[in-house]
């Protein structure tokens, strides 16, 4: 109420001034939105991100899967892009580390996970790639292979690779590394890196809070 | 449901928009440009149970408001302006990583309220 010294109709307390009860929504309207988020303060951001690189990664994004899902294994449903930090790389491989730190939150089930890379390749050549799937070790120790998949590209452009199930739990566990291994002797890898527009990333499909949601009571 | 306006005190929605940029959350928040955290505010007296826009039935919101108060012994009591009518939320942000993250928040903004 905004006459000054009613009472508040809902609680009985004191009305305060318009402008304390704009803060006052303004803060709960964080909070509401962190909480769903399952996030306890708003990210700080450690590298932005181009708006070349953000239109053609949006390009990307397909809404998340609109086939009704029983009540009792609806999660909120979240679709996440991480752009490569480039490591080691050579002519002979290109290592893509990916990460993501929220991991926790809200216990995160990995639906589908595919990376899109950018090619440039002579005219009529085909190309065979290797790409390895690297996961950490127990402790957090050395890399592992987990698993491969052999890739023909005969064209220039963005190539997608549905990865399987050992890289969407590597990258639940919060941390992916792929390397991209040309099969046969190429003078340099096809495999574009720099330039925002062209910046490899993995698209990945999670639904938070599943089968294991609290039941509301 | 009902929009307030002026100084109406029945039970109706209070639009209530929050801009992320005035709030300096818009470097981390892609879209949309704001949210509208609209919410129910008001009374709702024995009289207008059962008005459009109502919680419940017709039948059901007054059988529950009688029963209510004979249990109670009180008499002209009243029910709660809640959210009839909600939608989701669609963000695009960043994450602490600068992943992108796209969501729908259920239930995330009230389009409509009524006397439960």
């Amino acid at each position: 109420t905004p006459r000054a010294g009613g009472q508040c109709p809902a609680c009985g307390g004191p009305a305060l001034d318009l402008e304390s009860r704009r803060e006052l929504l303004l803060d709960l309207a964080k909070r509401s939105i962190l909480d769903k988020l399952h996030l306890s303060q708003r990210p700080t951001l450690s590298r932005p991100v181009s708006r070349t690189a953000l239109r053609t990664a949006l390009q990307h994004l397909h809404g998340p899967p609109q086939e009704a899902l029983p009540e009792d294994n609806r999660g909120q449903e979240c679709e996440i892009i991480s752009f490569a930090k480039t490591g080691l790389s050579n002519i002979n491989q290109t290592r893509l580390d990916f990460h993501f730190s929220d991991t926790t939150a809200g216990g995160m089930e990995v639906q589908q996970a595919s990376l899109m890379f950018f090619v440039q390749l002579p005219l009529n050549t085909t190309w065979t790639l290797k790409v390895r799937v690297l996961v950490l070790g127990p402790h957090d120790s050395n890399l592992t292979l987990a698993t491969q998949h052999l890739l023909e590209v005969d064209a220039s452009g963005w190539h997608q690779l549905l990865l399987g199930p050992e890289a969407q739990a590597a990258y639940s566990q919060g941390h992916l590394t792929l390397e991209l291994v040309p099969e046969g002797q190429v003078a340099q890898s096809p495999v574009i890196l720099a330039g925002a527009a062209h910046r490899p990333f993995v698209t990945v499909q999670v639904r938070v809070g599943g089968k294991h949601r609290v039941r509301r009571r | 449901g009902i929009d307030c306006q002026g100084g109406s005190r029945m039970c109706c929605r209070q639009e209530f928009f929050v801009d992320f940029r005035e709030i300096g959350w818009h470097d981390w928040i892609i879209q949309p440009e704001g949210y509208a955290m609209n919410f129910c505010t008001g009374q709702c007296p024995l009289h207008v149970a059962g008005m459009p826009g109502i919680a419940a039935s017709f039948h059901t919101s007054v059988l529950n408001l009688l029963k209510a108060n004979i249990a109670a012994g009180t008499a002209g009591g009243g029910s709660c302006c809640v959210p009839t009518a909600r939608r989701p939320l669609s963000l695009l942000y960043y994450d602490r990583d600068s992943n992108i993250v796209k969501t729908d928040i259920p239930d995330m903004v009230v389009d409509a309220c009524g006397c439960s």
